[in-house]
């Protein structure tokens, strides 16, 4: 069992490297490091995590966007090893700017290939990015309900 | 497996019947503040099997039935259907569309059902197991999800590397 | 002392629900509670909130944006109690739609007027109502400085 | 009483000299992830008298130094000046311009001054009692203190109410 839980931490530690990566800059660091390396199944597993050039003594020093960006990149990393037929992502991209919004979604496009991905959202940089949208509103006081919703009309309507 | 559709009635603000399809590689759920959108989120989770009322963002598992407007009464159950394309056999049954369903009634009893047959919430996890689908999955990822990594709130990370692994 | 907390208290509940009517409907219903009236210095305070029509059982059950807004409520309430030289806002608005960001920069620009208030945000809605902004970069890795921003300019320059 | 400007000098991420003036009734501060914004709200709370490393999203206190790059050595101290114009005699002093200042050494000293005389920690703190500023104040707002606040974490609705009333 501890064989079969390390082989699947050292992919996930690769992955998780590669994922920061593409979320960050080609030439960041980054690691996942067992705590406690006598006590595999048990061990605290930890993070470090270094962007751009930026030496923070832990992850607590990031700002708020880059802790999402992090934690995102080790929940993807745990996904590639075992995809799963569709991923549901609820307004996890509120803490991002415009350029990591671009990243994000560029992430997404990738893993859609082989999973299908719900993706809710407030920030226009993702709208645009899928492919399909509803629109959920509550026309009648506390009652939702379903409307199909295209940005690029939405957008053309808004101007 | 492909996901296809989900239907909502009466579970939370959806007090009507409900369809959205997802047939695309990437669905968008936009709208208001308010509006439903992580109630959909809430509703997968539930049909999967999630008995955590807390992780529906609810005091009680009866909450999450439409409890009515000033203009509409309180519904009597809470009924979620989700339609999968049993691709590539993923699922171990020999159907090739799948439909997964949960209805709670008001007075507390459950049903569960696998195309419209009935059998135990068993099943249904059964079903799911070694897809990486569950209601407890790493693939329904929201901010408070991602706090919890950050935090490693109640060794979170640890439970996700077991289930992944 | 237990009179003056009640006085205060009183008053906070009613600047709560003047700016909760504010962030939703003039016709909303909401609520601060002193869990034990009996013991007014030491009870918990409990919030009711019920937004549009909507009846939910404890504030638990509203969305991310709704519970944001609620709580900005209660903030404000306190504020307009006792209101200080100056306010920093850190990206409150995250989780808020257009609609609300547009609610929520009305009510600062309102507050403004006996404050000075010190916004940070992602958000191009928010951007666009202040005066004048700094955009922090870091040009060099690792290190911040401070650049003048407009936020008209710079949306010309983008289209 | 008019906030004038925020010098920070060896804080966290603001290495060299940066001068921020805030004349106007309301300042935008914007930038990407990462570049600093929060860090300048730290230092606002820090320079009123912020003891609570957690507060500054510091495991202990002298992380708060700038701590160096690939390319530049750590600094030696982190010094943080807020200014003020005394409209209203609002501070308790016949000054009109007030700056408030704190300095951390690395070795682990510490320094305060208003208008640049030395002073205690204590006559900062004292400098803005009764204004509803401070650095436990319900005049500087963040996300996790709007989750505090909905979740009543450790009473935190009660201090406010308190600091309030
Ligand atoms: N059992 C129920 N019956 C009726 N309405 C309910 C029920 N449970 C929750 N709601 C309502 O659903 C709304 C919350 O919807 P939801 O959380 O899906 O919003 P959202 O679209 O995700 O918004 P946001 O963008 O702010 O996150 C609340 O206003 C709540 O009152
Ligand atoms: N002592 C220090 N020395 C150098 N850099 C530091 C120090 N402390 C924190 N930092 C850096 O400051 C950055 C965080 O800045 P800050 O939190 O202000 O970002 P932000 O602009 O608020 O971003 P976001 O929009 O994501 O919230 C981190 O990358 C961190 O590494
Ligand atoms: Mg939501
Ligand atoms: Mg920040």
């Amino acid at each position: 069992a501890t064989e079969k839980f390390m082989e699947a931490f050292d992919q996930i530690r690769e992955n998780f490297v590669e994922v920061f990566r593409t979320l960050f800059t080609p030439d960041d660091q980054c690691d996942l490091i067992l705590q406690d390396p006598n006590d595999p199944l048990e061990s605290r597993i930890d993070i470090t995590a270094k962007p751009k050039g930026k030496r923070p003594q832990s992850i607590d020093q990031l700002s708020g966007g880059e802790k999402s960006l992090t934690a995102l990149a080790l929940i993807f990393a745990l996904y590639l090893l075992k995809p799963a037929p569709f991923c549901v992502l609820d307004e996890v991209d509120a803490p991002l700017d415009d350029n990591n919004l671009g990243k994000y979604s560029d992430l997404i496009k990738r893993f859609s290939e082989q999973s299908q991905f719900i993706i809710v959202t407030h920030r226009k940089v993702t709208m645009a990015a899928v492919e399909v949208a509803y629109g959920i509103t509550m026309q009648q006081r506390g009652i939702s309900m379903v409307v199909p919703f295209n940005f690029s009309e939405w957008e053309a309507a808004k101007n | 497996m492909r996901l296809q559709s989900i239907e909502l009635k009466g579970f939370k603000s959806f007090a009507e019947r409900t369809v959205i399809h997802f047939n695309q590689n990437m669905t968008g759920i936009i709208g208001p503040n308010g509006c439903g959108k992580s109630n959909i989120v809430d509703a997968i989770r539930w049909v999967l099997g999630e008995q955590k009322s807390s992780s529906l963002r609810l005091k009680k598992m009866d909450n999450l039935i439409f409890n009515g407007t000033q203009k509409r009464k309180p519904a009597g159950r809470a009924e979620v259907s989700l339609t999968f394309e049993n691709t590539k056999n993923l699922l171990p049954t020999e159907f090739t569309t799948v439909v997964v369903t949960r209805i709670l009634y008001r007075e507390g009893s459950s049903e569960y059902r696998i195309n419209n047959v009935p059998c135990r919430l068993k099943d249904i996890s059964n079903l799911f197991l070694d897809t990486g689908i569950g209601s407890d999955s790493y693939a329904i990822i929201e901010l408070s999800m991602i706090g919890d990594i950050l935090k490693d709130k109640e060794h979170s990370r640890r439970r996700l590397f077991e289930q992944a692994a």
